[in-house]
């Protein structure tokens, strides 16, 4: 474990949490993307699948426990407590598209053709793009309740910060997935145009709009 | 090997 892993699971844990309590709080998922959290609740159940077989740390085992379960608690709550605020005209990327490729992919480009192994690249690659159909609905919009924007800048961070972790695992521990690194620069880079807007705007009090 | 480190990683 090192600081830049550590925080990143940190900002992970907490845009998680953030989401949770915007929806809970207000009682509605106005703004947010069913698509995206359905795709990381897919993205956390094909990679935590070793949850009960391979126990790594407590930390490692409670953290995963979280995530699935809050995953399904937000799918839930969008789907089914609040769905009468879910507003699916503007939830519209076809999430097809971003499961069939990687899909594909995992079962052509992975470290070993097992189960569980090609499950987990397919979580990999998955997850690097899950959050298109949540940028989706906010450039369609044209706008995002402020507390979303702090949801997306912390979820955005935390695999940024995944990036510095593998440098520090490279440099001190001979260690590197490129797999793990290149899905992860991908799914940095396309949080690029929301962090710039969230930095020149969200940071200086102002809503965050996108040009439509 | 090397790629089992790896999935100590959330």
């Amino acid at each position: 474990m090192n600081i830049f892993r550590f925080l990143g699971d940190i900002s992970h844990l907490s845009a998680i949490i953030i989401l949770l309590l915007k929806i809970w709080k207000s009682r509605s998922c106005a703004g947010i993307s069913g698509k995206s959290q359905l795709l990381f609740a897919i993205v956390f159940t094909t990679r935590y699948l070793d949850l009960f077989t391979n126990f790594i740390s407590f930390y490692n085992t409670s953290m995963k426990v979280v995530y699935v379960a809050s995953s399904y608690a937000t799918v839930w709550m969008i789907y089914s407590k609040f769905k009468a605020t879910y507003d699916g005209n503007h939830d519209t990327f076809r999430v097809e598209f971003l499961i069939v490729p990687t899909a594909i992919l995992s079962f052509l480009v992975n470290h070993d053709f097992t189960p569980l192994e090609i499950l987990w690249t397919f979580s990999i690659y998955l997850e690097s793009v899950a959050i298109l159909p949540q940028l989706f609905m906010v450039s369609k919009t044209g706008e995002a309740e402020t507390i979303t924007s702090h949801y997306l800048f912390a979820l955005g961070i935390y695999r940024t910060l995944y990036l510095f972790n593998w440098i520090w695992r490279y440099q001190f521990e001979e260690f590197f997935d490129l797999i793990a690194i290149v899905a992860g620069l991908v799914q940095t880079v396309l949080y690029c145009d929301f962090f710039y807007l969230y930095i020149t705007k969200v940071l200086k009090g102002k809503k965050l709009s996108l040009p439509a | 090997e090397l790629d089992d480190i790896g999935k100590d990683e959330l």
